[in-house]
């Protein structure tokens, strides 16, 4: 038996909204840490990596380890029935079918539940060992979600370069080429507005703008995103999910030749 | 001219 309430059920409502274009199918496993994701895009470049921890739920049953199978699409459609301010609880049952998602008016005035059929899904499972990254820069979400968008209309690639003097997102297309440069800034009034820049060695990666795109889906999550980068490893895009965890995307950077 | 790694030439499965 399992049954999550979540009382700030928007925040389900966002990961899945963050996630479902990117992945199709996965398998939510629930154990006694709590809820947690990981999945591949179909092409394997880029992995999601979700943990709702169980203290975060206002209430938190899950009698034994349960794989649950369900199409990201579908349970995106589900849950943006839910209202904002619903509170969320997922229900299944040991070796059931099927999954229910209840939601609850915050006063208590409208209960719905919707039922979505699980299914099985061959799932590879990666293993991904703790890493000293070599630079890690923490900024805004917004910031980091508009540079995105903004080199993807010049070019279909993003190299990111950390040094001393700062970050740099470039790109290079047709029409010719751009260049954005982010200093540490930590002067602001909010922690959240800062630009933190954490540097072990000088990298320089390149990464494809269309899934840097799909992860700033995530942007609702939090105020701050954390870009994690070692040359020879796969970018980590963190968002932290307040109290209760992370919503992480990995992706391989390309190889120049 | 790029090309694009695949996640497993990073991470093994488990």
């Amino acid at each position: 038996m399992l049954e999550l309430r979540l009382v700030q059920g928007s925040l389900l409502k966002k990961v899945m909204e963050s996630i479902k274009d990117l992945v199709n199918d996965a398998n939510f496993d629930c154990s006694a840490t709590g809820f947690s994701l990981q999945a591949m895009d179909s092409s394997h470049v880029a992995l999601v990596s979700l943990l709702l921890r169980s203290e975060g739920f206002e209430h938190y049953r899950c009698d034994r380890n349960l794989s649950m199978g369900m199409n990201l699409g579908n349970m995106a459609k589900m849950l943006k029935c839910a209202g904002n301010d619903d509170i969320v609880t997922v229900k299944a049952d040991d070796g059931g079918d099927c999954v229910t998602f209840m939601f609850e008016s915050p006063n208590q005035d409208k209960i719905a539940d919707f039922e979505m059929k699980l299914m099985d899904i061959d799932s590879e499972h990666l293993g991904i060992p703790e890493a000293e990254y070599e630079a890690i820069v923490r900024m805004p979400s917004a910031e980091f979600a508009r540079i995105c968008k903004d080199l993807s209309t010049i070019g279909d690639t993003v190299v990111i370069s950390v040094t001393k003097e700062g970050v740099k997102f470039s790109t290079r297309g047709d029409i010719g080429t751009a260049n954005i440069v982010l200093r540490q800034n930590t002067s602001v009034d909010k922690p959240e507005e800062a630009t933190i820049i954490e540097m072990e060695t000088p990298v320089s990666l390149t990464f494809a703008l269309r899934y840097m795109n799909s992860f700033t889906k995530a942007t609702p999550l939090a105020s701050q995103v954390t870009v994690s980068l070692s040359s020879e490893l796969p970018v980590v895009v963190e968002y932290k999910i307040a109290e209760m965890g992370y919503l992480r995307f990995y992706l391989a950077p390309k190889i120049e030749e | 001219k790029s090309s694009q790694n695949r996640l497993e030439s990073f991470f093994k499965p488990v």
